[in-house]
């Protein structure tokens, strides 16, 4: 039965998608059989993924808003045991459609029911905000893993991600639970990436990650080439954390 | 009368609240008279400024939903002829409230005539989507400076933008113009961000700014400090960058 993580921070920019794209092939790579789920209109886990957004003929939008069969929409990639549910601009409508739409907080949750049988480990990549797609992506998931960002306008936005973790917790999916914060390009040679730190060790105690996931330029490179960085440069500093936080996760989760 | 000024591009951390803030700053030191409206939700431009955002009485979000007197919410900062319209999480209540409005794609353009007259430039900072908040920011605008970070998600997201801005300016505001493409976060160690650079300024001829933004990390420090780059350190790269910028858009726009 597979586990649903929503990778989630509404500020933009902090390596959202480079998480759910990266640690879901590092899964992969360790046998477990993963699906990612692109809810994020820019469509970028599509792309790095290898497949072209632009040429989508079912996709998350249809699966979500009018039942058209999952399997339609799924695609393969480059990684034997890593699918992906593609998604572009056209799921923007969603946010608006949903609005209007019965138990609208809860559409991806039903639509998850039927596939989490399928997979070990379901990503939902978040769009950055906190709008109707990201309630939607925490209320279906067993588990909320935040990439941070060594900087301070994610750390300042922390806690309002908390506060809606909270609110989801305790109105539509009581199970809900941070799984984690993940420090993401952490530059050793910036006194501001070793400041965050501390103060996330500090205050979110035990929730952060040993795992620290450095800047690398690989990491930035590799979606130009549709790939996964483990793919593209197999050996780089990213790729290393990456595996590195899919055994930490794994092993985290094993305890609940 | 002013010139408004959206500062857009739905893909997160690209440095849309570093240049509203700093150009602004930096057209204020200029002497010019100068508003930084804050319709992002986090609320990062307004803590920039030196606003603590969580203890707003008026904000945005009463101006441009309840019709409150903009005077009321409007406040000034540390630099003279620079005042900001600060905002927090509850403008996130706006886009769900905007869905069932009249006119819901006016609302700023009208809450911003009054204030106009007021000032040279009124500079908005967009949050990260293409929801109705941004719809209302590319209506309200004369014209839309676009920052954009030297990575592949970004440029490939260009194209949506600029499809974006053209149909807004079909359908609801036919003087809507790009003033310019900004490249940020340049680093000139990095082979990604010359690429990047030769790409747009290929494909964008002419759009893109001269002036290009370096990577520069007191530029991220300052907003802990609540104050514009300009005045945290006024000569390091990122500030001289910020002031060729502000000189070389009021050129740009003389002409018009
Ligand atoms: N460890 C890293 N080293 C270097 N660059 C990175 C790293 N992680 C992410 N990046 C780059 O930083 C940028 C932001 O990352 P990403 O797009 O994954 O963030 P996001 O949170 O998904 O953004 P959005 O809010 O737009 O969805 C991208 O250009 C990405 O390639
Ligand atoms: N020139 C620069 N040099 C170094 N860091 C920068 C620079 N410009 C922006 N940053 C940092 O990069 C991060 C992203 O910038 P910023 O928050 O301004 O982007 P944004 O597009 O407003 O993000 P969002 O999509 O969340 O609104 C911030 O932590 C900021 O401090
Ligand atoms: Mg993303
Ligand atoms: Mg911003």
């Amino acid at each position: 039965m597979a586990q649903v993580i929503a990778i989630t921070n509404q500020k933009g920019g902090v390596g959202k998608t480079t998480t759910a794209v990266n640690l879901a092939a590092a899964l992969a790579e360790q046998g477990y059989k993963v699906l990612v789920v692109d809810l994020d209109p820019q469509g970028n886990a599509t792309m790095a993924l290898g497949v072209d957004k632009h040429t989508l003929d079912r996709q998350t939008y249809h699966v979500l808003m009018h039942g058209a069969p999952w399997r339609d929409a799924r695609r393969t990639t480059e990684i034997p045991g890593l699918d992906v549910l593609p998604t572009n601009i056209e799921l923007t409508g969603a946010e608006l459609e949903l609005v209007a739409v019965m138990a609208r907080e809860t559409r991806l949750q039903q639509m998850l029911a039927p596939i989490r049988p399928e997979y070990d480990v379901i990503m939902i990549d978040s769009p950055p905000s906190l709008g109707l797609l990201t309630i939607n992506a925490l209320t279906a998931a067993d588990t909320v893993l935040v990439p941070l960002q060594c900087e301070y306008y994610a750390l300042e936005g922390l806690s309002s991600l908390i506060n809606t973790v909270d609110l989801v917790r305790g109105s539509l999916n009581p199970k809900l639970r941070i799984s984690g914060i993940l420090l993401t390009m952490f530059d050793k040679r910036n006194r501001l990436s070793f400041q965050v730190e501390t103060d996330v060790r500090e205050h979110a105690k035990g929730l952060v990650f040993t795992t620290v996931i450095p800047r690398n330029v690989r990491v930035s490179e590799s979606p130009s080439f549709g790939k996964p960085v483990l793919l593209y440069d197999g050996l780089c500093s990213g790729s290393l954390a990456y595996r590195e936080l899919g055994r930490e996760l794994m092993e985290r989760e094993s305890g609940y």
